[in-house]
Protein backbone atom coordinates (compact mmCIF):
# COMPACT_ATOMS: atom_id res chain seq x y z
CA UNK A 1 0.00 0.00 0.00
CA UNK A 2 0.75 3.60 -0.48
CA UNK A 3 1.04 5.57 2.87
CA UNK A 4 -0.02 9.20 3.83
CA UNK A 5 2.21 10.46 6.45
CA UNK A 6 2.02 12.81 9.05
CA UNK A 7 4.21 15.36 7.15
CA UNK A 8 1.97 15.75 4.52
CA UNK A 9 -1.07 16.04 6.63
CA UNK A 10 0.68 18.94 8.82
CA UNK A 11 -1.23 22.20 9.21
CA UNK A 12 -4.63 20.77 7.76
CA UNK A 13 -7.56 19.68 9.70
CA UNK A 14 -7.77 15.89 9.44
CA UNK A 15 -11.10 14.83 9.46
CA UNK A 16 -12.71 11.28 10.21
CA UNK A 17 -16.49 10.41 9.87
CA UNK A 18 -15.75 6.94 10.35
CA UNK A 19 -19.53 6.19 10.33
CA UNK A 20 -20.53 8.00 7.43
CA UNK A 21 -17.53 6.69 5.69
CA UNK A 22 -15.56 10.08 4.66
CA UNK A 23 -12.43 11.97 4.98
CA UNK A 24 -12.19 15.59 5.46
CA UNK A 25 -8.75 17.96 4.74
CA UNK A 26 -9.55 21.46 5.84
CA UNK A 27 -6.74 23.43 5.05
CA UNK A 28 -5.38 25.78 7.87
CA UNK A 29 -6.60 23.92 10.77
CA UNK A 30 -4.69 24.88 12.83
CA UNK A 31 -5.12 28.29 13.20
CA UNK B 1 6.51 29.53 3.82
CA UNK B 2 4.39 31.90 1.45
CA UNK B 3 2.96 31.19 -2.20
CA UNK B 4 4.45 33.30 -4.18
CA UNK B 5 1.76 31.80 -6.86
CA UNK B 6 -0.31 29.12 -7.29
CA UNK B 7 2.28 26.81 -8.66
CA UNK B 8 5.21 27.44 -6.50
CA UNK B 9 5.84 28.26 -2.34
CA UNK B 10 8.52 30.67 -1.58
CA UNK B 11 10.19 29.54 1.76
CA UNK B 12 12.54 31.72 4.06
CA UNK B 13 15.62 29.21 4.44
CA UNK B 14 15.91 29.76 7.66
CA UNK B 15 12.43 28.80 8.89
CA UNK B 16 13.15 25.26 7.94
CA UNK B 17 15.56 25.28 10.71
CA UNK B 18 13.22 24.06 14.10
CA UNK B 19 12.68 26.71 16.73
CA UNK B 20 13.63 26.41 20.12
CA UNK B 21 10.59 28.00 22.13
CA UNK B 22 6.75 27.05 22.11
CA UNK B 23 4.32 28.88 19.72
CA UNK B 24 1.23 28.17 22.02
CA UNK B 25 -1.78 28.67 19.12
CA UNK B 26 -4.36 30.45 20.28
CA UNK B 27 -7.07 28.83 22.54
CA UNK B 28 -10.26 27.43 21.47
CA UNK B 29 -13.23 29.13 22.84
CA UNK B 30 -16.73 27.96 24.02
CA UNK B 31 -17.70 24.53 24.17
CA UNK B 32 -15.10 23.61 21.64
CA UNK B 33 -12.80 23.71 24.11
CA UNK B 34 -14.52 20.72 25.60
CA UNK B 35 -13.37 18.07 23.66
CA UNK B 36 -10.04 19.21 21.75
CA UNK B 37 -6.66 17.98 23.03
CA UNK B 38 -4.26 19.71 22.44
CA UNK B 39 -1.46 17.66 20.04
CA UNK B 40 2.65 18.74 20.13
CA UNK B 41 5.54 17.02 18.90
CA UNK B 42 6.79 14.55 21.20
CA UNK B 43 10.19 16.53 21.00
CA UNK B 44 9.33 19.69 20.23
CA UNK B 45 9.69 23.02 22.57
CA UNK B 46 5.95 22.56 23.63
CA UNK B 47 5.76 19.05 24.79
CA UNK B 48 4.88 18.49 28.30
CA UNK B 49 7.76 15.46 28.68
CA UNK B 50 11.00 16.33 30.51
CA UNK B 51 13.39 18.69 28.83
CA UNK B 52 16.25 16.30 30.24
CA UNK B 53 14.26 13.43 28.44
CA UNK B 54 14.52 14.95 24.78
CA UNK B 55 17.28 14.93 22.38
CA UNK B 56 18.52 16.44 19.14
CA UNK B 57 16.39 15.38 16.48
CA UNK B 58 18.65 13.16 14.35
CA UNK B 59 16.41 12.62 10.99
CA UNK B 60 18.45 9.44 10.27
CA UNK B 61 17.02 7.87 13.35
CA UNK B 62 14.06 9.27 12.60
CA UNK B 63 13.80 7.90 9.46
CA UNK B 64 15.12 4.86 9.89
CA UNK B 65 12.46 4.17 12.61
CA UNK B 66 10.02 5.43 10.18
CA UNK B 67 11.01 2.82 7.57
CA UNK B 68 10.46 0.34 10.02
CA UNK B 69 6.56 1.21 10.40
CA UNK B 70 6.03 1.25 7.04
CA UNK B 71 7.69 -2.82 6.74
CA UNK B 72 5.84 -3.55 9.31
CA UNK B 73 2.26 -1.97 8.13
CA UNK B 74 3.43 -3.71 4.68
CA UNK B 75 3.41 -6.85 6.21
CA UNK B 76 0.33 -6.95 8.78
CA UNK B 77 -1.26 -5.94 4.87
CA UNK B 78 -0.02 -8.99 3.47
CA UNK B 79 -0.97 -10.76 6.09
CA UNK B 80 2.45 -12.29 6.03
CA UNK B 81 3.68 -13.05 9.61
CA UNK B 82 5.15 -9.96 11.59
CA UNK B 83 8.98 -10.23 11.50
CA UNK B 84 9.47 -7.27 9.46
CA UNK B 85 13.05 -6.74 10.79
CA UNK B 86 14.12 -10.32 10.29
CA UNK B 87 16.40 -9.03 7.11
CA UNK B 88 17.27 -5.85 8.51
CA UNK B 89 20.58 -4.89 9.74
CA UNK B 90 19.03 -1.84 10.69
CA UNK B 91 19.10 -1.30 14.35
CA UNK B 92 17.89 1.79 16.43
CA UNK B 93 19.89 2.30 19.88
CA UNK B 94 17.32 2.24 22.70
CA UNK B 95 19.09 4.66 25.18
CA UNK B 96 17.30 4.93 28.39
CA UNK B 97 15.44 8.43 29.16
CA UNK B 98 16.37 9.66 25.11
CA UNK B 99 13.19 9.54 22.99
CA UNK B 100 13.75 8.81 19.50
CA UNK B 101 10.11 8.64 18.46
CA UNK B 102 9.85 12.19 16.70
CA UNK B 103 7.75 11.30 14.08
CA UNK B 104 4.68 11.04 17.02
CA UNK B 105 2.81 13.60 18.39
CA UNK B 106 1.27 13.47 21.99
CA UNK B 107 -1.83 14.75 23.76
CA UNK B 108 -2.63 14.54 27.62
CA UNK B 109 -5.62 12.70 28.78
CA UNK B 110 -6.79 11.35 32.69
CA UNK B 111 -7.12 7.86 33.76
CA UNK B 112 -8.11 6.46 36.79
CA UNK B 113 -9.85 7.72 39.99
CA UNK B 114 -8.83 9.95 41.14
CA UNK B 115 -7.81 11.06 37.41
CA UNK B 116 -4.00 10.84 36.57
CA UNK B 117 -3.06 13.01 33.78
CA UNK B 118 -0.30 11.06 31.39
CA UNK B 119 0.86 12.06 27.98
CA UNK B 120 0.24 9.62 25.19
CA UNK B 121 1.35 9.16 21.68
CA UNK B 122 -1.04 9.03 19.26
CA UNK B 123 -1.91 6.66 16.86
CA UNK B 124 -4.31 6.32 14.09
CA UNK B 125 -2.15 3.25 12.68
CA UNK B 126 -3.21 1.12 15.90
CA UNK B 127 -5.91 0.42 17.74
CA UNK B 128 -4.88 -0.60 21.66
CA UNK B 129 -4.29 2.10 24.11
CA UNK B 130 -2.36 0.96 26.92
CA UNK B 131 -0.24 2.89 29.35
CA UNK B 132 3.21 1.65 31.99
CA UNK B 133 1.60 0.41 34.98
CA UNK B 134 2.85 -0.50 38.32
CA UNK B 135 3.99 -2.97 39.31
CA UNK B 136 5.64 -2.97 36.15
CA UNK B 137 6.45 -6.68 37.02
CA UNK B 138 9.04 -6.87 34.11
CA UNK B 139 10.24 -3.72 32.89
CA UNK B 140 9.03 -0.15 32.02
CA UNK B 141 10.77 2.26 30.56
CA UNK B 142 11.35 5.70 31.83
CA UNK B 143 8.50 7.95 31.57
CA UNK B 144 8.27 11.54 32.28
CA UNK B 145 5.29 11.35 34.52
CA UNK B 146 4.66 8.99 37.60
CA UNK B 147 3.72 5.83 36.60
CA UNK B 148 -0.14 4.95 36.93
CA UNK B 149 -0.90 2.48 39.83
CA UNK B 150 -3.98 1.04 39.47
CA UNK B 151 -4.06 -0.33 43.01
CA UNK B 152 -4.68 3.17 43.82
CA UNK B 153 -7.48 4.40 41.41
CA UNK B 154 -11.10 2.91 42.97
CA UNK B 155 -12.34 2.06 39.30
CA UNK B 156 -10.02 -0.47 37.79
CA UNK B 157 -10.60 -3.83 36.68
CA UNK B 158 -9.00 -6.37 35.63
CA UNK B 159 -10.59 -8.78 31.84
CA UNK B 160 -11.11 -11.88 32.81
CA UNK B 161 -9.47 -14.38 30.33
CA UNK B 162 -12.07 -16.39 27.58
CA UNK B 163 -13.82 -13.20 27.74
CA UNK B 164 -15.20 -11.81 24.56
CA UNK B 165 -13.06 -8.47 25.39
CA UNK B 166 -9.86 -10.58 25.91
CA UNK B 167 -10.69 -12.19 22.50
CA UNK B 168 -10.96 -8.61 20.89
CA UNK B 169 -7.53 -7.70 21.92
CA UNK B 170 -5.93 -10.79 20.44
CA UNK B 171 -7.64 -10.00 16.87
CA UNK B 172 -6.84 -6.06 17.43
CA UNK B 173 -3.17 -6.69 18.02
CA UNK B 174 -2.63 -10.51 15.93
CA UNK B 175 -1.32 -11.89 19.27
CA UNK B 176 -3.40 -14.35 21.05
CA UNK B 177 -3.68 -13.15 24.86
CA UNK B 178 -2.18 -15.18 27.65
CA UNK B 179 -3.87 -15.73 30.88
CA UNK B 180 -2.54 -15.75 33.95
CA UNK B 181 -5.45 -15.39 36.40
CA UNK B 182 -6.67 -12.45 33.91
CA UNK B 183 -6.22 -11.65 30.29
CA UNK B 184 -3.30 -10.80 29.13
CA UNK B 185 -2.31 -8.74 26.37
CA UNK B 186 1.27 -8.25 23.73
CA UNK B 187 1.35 -5.94 21.03
CA UNK B 188 4.47 -5.37 19.11
CA UNK B 189 5.62 -2.77 17.10
CA UNK B 190 7.47 -2.29 13.60
CA UNK B 191 10.33 -1.37 15.42
CA UNK B 192 10.11 -3.91 17.89
CA UNK B 193 8.76 -1.71 20.84
CA UNK B 194 6.67 -3.84 22.12
CA UNK B 195 4.17 -4.14 25.27
CA UNK B 196 2.69 -6.72 27.08
CA UNK B 197 0.10 -6.39 30.46
CA UNK B 198 -2.91 -6.99 32.13
CA UNK B 199 -5.88 -6.16 29.63
CA UNK B 200 -8.40 -4.02 31.96
CA UNK B 201 -10.86 -1.36 32.67
CA UNK B 202 -10.38 1.93 33.96
CA UNK B 203 -12.10 5.29 33.44
CA UNK B 204 -10.92 7.70 30.79
CA UNK B 205 -11.03 11.30 30.98
CA UNK B 206 -10.95 13.47 27.61
CA UNK B 207 -12.52 16.74 29.25
CA UNK B 208 -14.89 17.62 32.55
CA UNK B 209 -17.61 16.36 30.29
CA UNK B 210 -16.55 13.90 28.81
CA UNK B 211 -15.56 10.92 31.15
CA UNK B 212 -16.04 7.01 30.41
CA UNK B 213 -15.64 4.30 32.87
CA UNK B 214 -15.27 0.98 32.05
CA UNK B 215 -12.71 1.96 28.98
CA UNK B 216 -10.54 -0.94 27.84
CA UNK B 217 -6.80 -0.65 27.90
CA UNK B 218 -3.70 -1.94 28.19
CA UNK B 219 -1.84 -1.81 31.65
CA UNK B 220 1.58 -2.57 30.95
CA UNK B 221 4.08 -4.41 32.53
CA UNK B 222 6.42 -5.00 30.11
CA UNK B 223 7.01 -2.12 27.98
CA UNK B 224 10.67 -1.50 25.73
CA UNK B 225 10.92 0.84 22.83
CA UNK B 226 10.69 3.88 21.15
CA UNK B 227 8.31 6.17 23.40
CA UNK B 228 9.91 8.11 24.20
CA UNK B 229 9.25 9.19 27.97
CA UNK B 230 5.58 9.43 26.96
CA UNK B 231 3.29 6.98 29.59
CA UNK B 232 1.86 5.26 26.70
CA UNK B 233 -0.30 4.95 23.76
CA UNK B 234 -3.65 6.01 22.07
CA UNK B 235 -5.23 3.97 19.87
CA UNK B 236 -7.28 5.41 17.01
CA UNK B 237 -7.48 2.82 14.51
CA UNK B 238 -10.55 1.19 13.67
CA UNK B 239 -10.56 -2.18 15.64
CA UNK B 240 -13.73 -2.03 18.36
CA UNK B 241 -10.76 -1.66 20.79
CA UNK B 242 -10.00 1.52 19.84
CA UNK B 243 -10.69 4.59 21.47
CA UNK B 244 -12.42 6.07 18.20
CA UNK B 245 -14.98 2.48 19.00
CA UNK B 246 -15.08 2.72 22.72
CA UNK B 247 -16.44 6.43 22.47
CA UNK B 248 -18.72 5.58 19.33
CA UNK B 249 -22.20 5.95 21.43
CA UNK B 250 -21.06 9.84 22.62
CA UNK B 251 -19.24 11.04 19.43
CA UNK B 252 -19.98 8.92 16.58
CA UNK B 253 -17.46 7.83 15.40
CA UNK B 254 -16.06 11.34 14.47
CA UNK B 255 -12.70 12.38 15.02
CA UNK B 256 -10.49 15.36 13.64
CA UNK B 257 -6.71 16.60 14.27
CA UNK B 258 -4.68 18.75 13.22
CA UNK B 259 -0.90 18.35 13.36
CA UNK B 260 1.27 21.26 13.60
CA UNK B 261 3.82 22.30 11.05
CA UNK B 262 7.18 23.12 12.99
CA UNK B 263 8.11 20.96 16.49
CA UNK B 264 7.52 24.13 18.03
CA UNK B 265 3.43 24.71 17.44
CA UNK B 266 0.52 22.95 18.99
CA UNK B 267 -2.21 21.24 16.97
CA UNK B 268 -5.57 19.64 18.57
CA UNK B 269 -6.97 15.91 18.80
CA UNK B 270 -10.81 16.56 18.86
CA UNK B 271 -14.15 14.21 18.96
CA UNK B 272 -17.32 14.18 18.22
CA UNK B 273 -19.32 16.81 16.06
CA UNK B 274 -17.14 19.60 16.68
CA UNK B 275 -14.95 18.47 13.79
CA UNK B 276 -14.50 20.90 10.88
CA UNK B 277 -15.31 23.87 13.07
CA UNK B 278 -11.70 25.11 12.83
CA UNK B 279 -10.89 24.88 8.85
CA UNK B 280 -13.16 27.32 6.82
CA UNK B 281 -13.75 24.33 4.32
CA UNK B 282 -13.46 20.58 4.88
CA UNK B 283 -13.12 18.62 1.62
CA UNK B 284 -14.43 14.99 1.49
CA UNK B 285 -13.27 12.01 -0.04
CA UNK B 286 -14.82 8.41 0.68
CA UNK B 287 -13.34 6.35 3.61
CA UNK B 288 -12.63 3.22 2.80
CA UNK B 289 -12.43 -0.29 4.06
CA UNK B 290 -10.20 -3.08 2.99
CA UNK B 291 -10.38 -6.78 4.55
CA UNK B 292 -6.29 -6.86 4.30
CA UNK B 293 -6.14 -4.63 6.93
CA UNK B 294 -9.30 -3.74 9.25
CA UNK B 295 -7.38 -1.28 11.66
CA UNK B 296 -6.18 0.47 8.94
CA UNK B 297 -7.85 3.95 7.83
CA UNK B 298 -7.96 3.50 3.52
CA UNK B 299 -8.60 6.29 0.74
CA UNK B 300 -8.79 6.85 -2.74
CA UNK B 301 -5.12 8.03 -3.74
CA UNK B 302 -5.90 8.55 -7.56
CA UNK B 303 -2.99 11.43 -8.54
CA UNK B 304 -0.48 14.11 -7.87
CA UNK B 305 0.00 16.98 -9.52
CA UNK B 306 3.35 18.93 -9.28
CA UNK B 307 3.25 22.83 -10.24
CA UNK B 308 -0.69 22.01 -11.10
CA UNK B 309 0.19 20.13 -13.92
CA UNK B 310 -1.39 16.08 -13.50
CA UNK B 311 1.64 13.68 -13.33
CA UNK B 312 1.31 10.89 -16.15
CA UNK B 313 0.55 7.95 -13.77
CA UNK B 314 -1.45 5.27 -14.53
CA UNK B 315 -4.82 5.63 -11.75
CA UNK B 316 -3.73 1.56 -11.10
CA UNK B 317 -0.37 2.39 -9.78
CA UNK B 318 -2.29 3.89 -7.09
CA UNK B 319 -5.75 1.28 -7.15
CA UNK B 320 -4.00 -1.41 -7.01
CA UNK B 321 -3.02 -1.98 -3.98
CA UNK B 322 -4.29 0.91 -2.14
CA UNK B 323 -3.31 3.91 0.00
CA UNK B 324 -3.51 4.35 3.97
CA UNK B 325 -3.70 7.04 6.21
CA UNK B 326 -1.22 6.83 8.99
CA UNK B 327 -0.95 9.69 12.16
CA UNK B 328 2.27 7.39 12.89
CA UNK B 329 4.26 7.34 9.93
CA UNK B 330 6.06 10.54 8.85
CA UNK B 331 7.39 10.62 5.02
CA UNK B 332 4.23 9.78 2.45
CA UNK B 333 5.06 6.20 0.28
CA UNK B 334 4.14 6.01 -2.93
CA UNK B 335 4.24 3.18 -5.26
CA UNK B 336 6.84 3.15 -7.48
CA UNK B 337 5.81 4.36 -10.47
CA UNK B 338 4.18 7.35 -9.10
CA UNK B 339 7.19 8.08 -6.83
CA UNK B 340 9.59 8.27 -10.06
CA UNK B 341 7.33 10.36 -11.98
CA UNK B 342 7.19 13.02 -8.98
CA UNK B 343 11.28 13.07 -8.28
CA UNK B 344 11.69 14.01 -11.92
CA UNK B 345 8.78 16.62 -12.07
CA UNK B 346 10.67 17.93 -8.76
CA UNK B 347 13.74 17.65 -9.63
CA UNK B 348 13.39 19.37 -12.80
CA UNK B 349 11.20 22.36 -11.32
CA UNK B 350 14.76 22.47 -8.34
CA UNK B 351 16.92 21.94 -11.09
CA UNK B 352 18.42 25.35 -10.21
CA UNK B 353 19.42 24.43 -6.90
CA UNK B 354 22.93 22.25 -5.99
CA UNK B 355 21.59 18.76 -5.37
CA UNK B 356 23.57 16.98 -2.70
CA UNK B 357 23.64 13.48 -0.96
CA UNK B 358 20.67 11.13 -0.14
CA UNK B 359 19.46 10.65 3.08
CA UNK B 360 18.19 7.20 4.35
CA UNK B 361 14.65 6.79 2.09
CA UNK B 362 15.34 10.18 0.92
CA UNK B 363 16.85 10.39 -2.16
CA UNK B 364 16.38 13.67 -3.54
CA UNK B 365 18.04 16.00 -1.69
CA UNK B 366 19.75 19.84 -1.87
CA UNK B 367 22.17 22.11 -0.47
CA UNK B 368 20.57 25.19 0.45
CA UNK B 369 23.04 26.83 2.51
CA UNK B 370 24.28 29.55 0.14
CA UNK B 371 20.29 30.59 -0.44
CA UNK B 372 17.74 33.37 1.92
CA UNK B 373 14.87 31.96 0.34
CA UNK B 374 13.96 29.24 -2.02
CA UNK B 375 11.54 28.71 -4.73
CA UNK B 376 9.38 24.95 -4.62
CA UNK B 377 7.06 23.67 -6.67
CA UNK B 378 3.66 23.54 -5.23
CA UNK B 379 2.42 19.77 -5.06
CA UNK B 380 -0.96 18.38 -5.02
CA UNK B 381 -2.54 14.78 -4.27
CA UNK B 382 -5.79 13.74 -5.81
CA UNK B 383 -8.29 11.64 -3.70
CA UNK B 384 -11.68 10.42 -4.97
CA UNK B 385 -14.55 12.61 -5.33
CA UNK B 386 -12.57 15.52 -6.99
CA UNK B 387 -10.53 16.14 -3.69
CA UNK B 388 -7.31 17.75 -4.19
CA UNK B 389 -4.80 18.12 -0.96
CA UNK B 390 -2.27 20.81 -1.86
CA UNK B 391 0.30 19.76 0.42
CA UNK B 392 1.61 22.85 2.28
CA UNK B 393 5.21 24.04 2.10
CA UNK B 394 6.15 22.64 5.21
CA UNK B 395 5.00 18.92 3.86
CA UNK B 396 6.95 19.11 0.65
CA UNK B 397 10.50 19.47 2.42
CA UNK B 398 12.46 17.73 4.93
CA UNK B 399 15.51 19.34 6.90
CA UNK B 400 18.48 17.77 8.10
CA UNK B 401 20.41 20.91 8.05
CA UNK B 402 20.41 24.18 5.49
CA UNK B 403 23.22 21.78 3.57
CA UNK B 404 20.53 18.88 2.92
CA UNK B 405 17.39 19.49 2.56
CA UNK B 406 15.26 16.60 0.78
CA UNK B 407 12.05 16.06 -0.95
CA UNK B 408 9.87 14.70 2.24
CA UNK B 409 8.32 11.77 -0.48
CA UNK B 410 9.75 8.13 -0.42
CA UNK B 411 8.56 5.61 -3.01
CA UNK B 412 7.94 1.77 -2.22
CA UNK B 413 10.52 -0.86 -3.51
CA UNK B 414 8.38 -2.83 -4.85
CA UNK B 415 5.00 -1.81 -6.67
CA UNK B 416 2.86 -4.59 -4.50
CA UNK B 417 3.76 -3.02 -1.73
Amino acid sequence: VAILGNKQQQTFEVVYDVTGGKLGFGAGGCS
Amino acid sequence: GEIADSHHHVIVTNSLIPAKTCTQSPKVSGSNQLRKLQVVHINGPCSPLGQGKKTNLNLGQILLQDELRVRSIHSRISNSKQSPLADSKAKIPAKSGRSLGTGNFVVNVGLGTPKRDLTLIFDTGSDLTWIQCKPCAVNCYQQNEPTFDPSQSSTYSNISCGSAECTQVGLATGNSPRCSSTCIYGVLYGDNSYSVGFYGRETLTLSASDVFPNFEFGCGQNNRGLFGSAAGLLGLGRNQISLVSQTATKFGKKFSYCLPSTSSGTGFLAFGNQVGTSSSSVKYTSLLTDSRGNSFYFVPLLGISVKGQRLAIPPTAFTSSGTIIDSGTVITRLPPAAYAALRSAFRQAMSKYPSTSSLSILDTCYDLSGYNTVTIPTITLHFGGGTGLAVDSSGILVVASLSQVCLAFAGNSDPSD
